[in-house]
């Protein structure tokens, strides 16, 4: 389960870089 | 004496700075808003659908998909997830949505 929220925290940041 | 002046010395008109990335995809004449391929916007929106916690299986997308090929399905959740629209959850077959919208 920490897994998965590292996943999504590592995603979100992810879009966040796109959406700059 | 003002005649120093320089109008507009070294400021080209680009009308567009922002839109050269959007050029690589050339070839797809109904590009969605946002930037996906028709295909990748169907798997996303199958991902964002999907109402379980864990989010949805590989293999339900590919059921749902049968038009579209595993490989190219792997391809679209490939280039999603590391767009960050998505993220795998319990295992790597598991795919949840990052956008809220």
């Amino acid at each position: 389960l920490v897994r998965i929220q590292r996943n999504k925290a590592a995603a979100l940041l992810r879009l966040a870089a796109r959406n700059v | 004496n003002k005649s120093h002046s320089q109008p507009s010395a070294g400021r080209a008109s680009f009308s567009n700075p922002g839109m050269s990335e959007a050029g690589n995809f050339s070839g797809n004449s109904f590009l969605p808003a946002n930037g996906l391929t028709p295909a990748q916007n169907q798997v996303l929106n199958l991902i964002k659908a999907c109402p379980r916690p864990e989010g949805l299986n590989f293999h339900d997308l590919k059921n749902q998909l049968h038009h579209m090929t595993v490989a190219s399905i792997k391809q679209a959740v490939d280039f999603l997830s590391n767009e960050g629209h998505i993220y795998s959850t319990v295992d790597d077959d598991h795919f949840k949505s990052t956008d809220a919208e």
